[in-house]
């Protein structure tokens, strides 16, 4: 499903280069469960970027679903994005003059779908925040505002789940409600990669990657847990 | 050195009051190494905006180092803070128009410190940001904006450290040399308050705080690792 060949990303800091990602290869098939883990800054949130066709690379190739991502224009992507792809950010990106609700309801709204209010409050209620959903971000704990941002990923049934830091800011029993939300997706046959510095959820993920320094050093092992 | 009575804070939302805190009542000596733990949306980051003057409450007192902290103004609020008080918050809240470096210098230039630059530098090495000084908050990971606001709470040495789950984006590693920062300090008597959902960080601490709905649940328990 998912297949990244020698991929490339740097950023350019006056004369010195960071290679963010420094010639990945990753093959993930559809429906598995997978963890991403690695130091802080070693290259886990470019990684899912690109994943989640939300970022372009500087060298490589990346195929998913059969396609080349880089020969996508950006109508394509943002297609791609809404129709197959949940992204949990790592700094949650909610639009902060909407609701919890309205945040929740827009993938739904720009496919079209009927009856959004209802699978949003749905999902929200999920999460735990079925009292919180006229609430605007500024009005919600961090916690809340990251069940925000989880919701609106799950509300769409996505086909690839990509979570970075899903529960960074969670109590270890709020973040089992979420970890339970993601079994039960992955039931469905869906694709879910988490970025976690938490050990308990990595370890619950039959396979897990390393990241370091822009480099992946470790992918075929599957824990045995 | 930290005396709050009966503090209240509520939010009105139509015709709803949500009590953020409900009669909080808690004393903190100089010196203290303290965890707040509890659920999300318990009211931790309201207790530690209360504390670090950052926000006002609705009811009830607090003493901080014998004055009562609602009869004084806004400068006067803002002077305690800058001097007395360092705050990691839970959002980071960097200026996206300065670097990192520039973030750190900041707390310091409001002191008239001397050579703000050497100083901040220093902190920044501490965090691990040594070579990442001149980045921009959106040139930088996760986890190492968090590691930039927790170099500006640092680098004015404070007399009371508050930390708003201070390694909630940071991989175990890293989040062990902030602890050890930590530790550093709490060395120097300074008093440090953490909020945070990671066990092991919470039992590090010689006393633990429960919060749920607004209460105080448990607050005397030493806990001895
Ligand atoms: N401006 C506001 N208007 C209405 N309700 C609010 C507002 N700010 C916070 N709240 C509510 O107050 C409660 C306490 O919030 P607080 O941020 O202190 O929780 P917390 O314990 O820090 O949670 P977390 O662990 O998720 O960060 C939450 O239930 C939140 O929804
Ligand atoms: N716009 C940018 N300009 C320069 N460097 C950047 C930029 N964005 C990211 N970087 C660098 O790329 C590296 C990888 O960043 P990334 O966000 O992928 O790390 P991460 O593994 O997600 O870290 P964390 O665990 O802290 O979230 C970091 O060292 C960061 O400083
Ligand atoms: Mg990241
Ligand atoms: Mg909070």
């Amino acid at each position: 499903l998912i297949k990244l060949k020698d991929v490339v990303k740097t950023y350019r800091m006056g004369s010195r280069e960071i290679f963010a990602l420094d010639h990945v290869n990753l093959d993930i098939e559809s429906g598995e469960y997978l963890a991403v883990v690695g130091p802080s800054g070693s290259g886990k949130s470019t990684l899912m970027n690109i994943i989640g066709c939300l970022d372009r690379f500087d060298a490589g190739t990346y195929r998913l679903a059969g396609e080349n991502v880089d020969t996508l224009n950006d109508n394509e992507l943002a297609r791609i994005r809404n129709r197959k792809i949940g992204f949990i950010f790592q700094t949650f990106n909610l639009l902060p003059r909407m609701t919890a609700l309205e945040n929740v309801k827009l993938p739904l709204l720009y496919r079209g779908t009927s009856n959004p209010r209802s699978q949003a409050e749905a999902v929200l209620e999920d999460v735990g925040l079925g009292d919180r959903i006229d609430h605007h971000p500024n009005e919600l704990s961090g916690g809340q505002r990251q069940r925000v941002a989880i919701a609106r990923a799950l509300v769409t049934d996505p086909q690839v789940l990509l979570a970075d830091e899903p529960t960074g800011n969670l109590d270890s029993a709020t973040g089992e409600e979420i970890l339970e939300l993601f079994n039960r997706l992955h039931s469905n046959e869906r694709t879910i990669i988490v970025v976690t510095h938490e050990k308990e959820l990595a370890q619950r993920c039959p396979r897990q990657i390393n990241l370091r320094d822009g480099k992946i050093t470790q992918t075929e092992a599957r824990v045995d847990a």
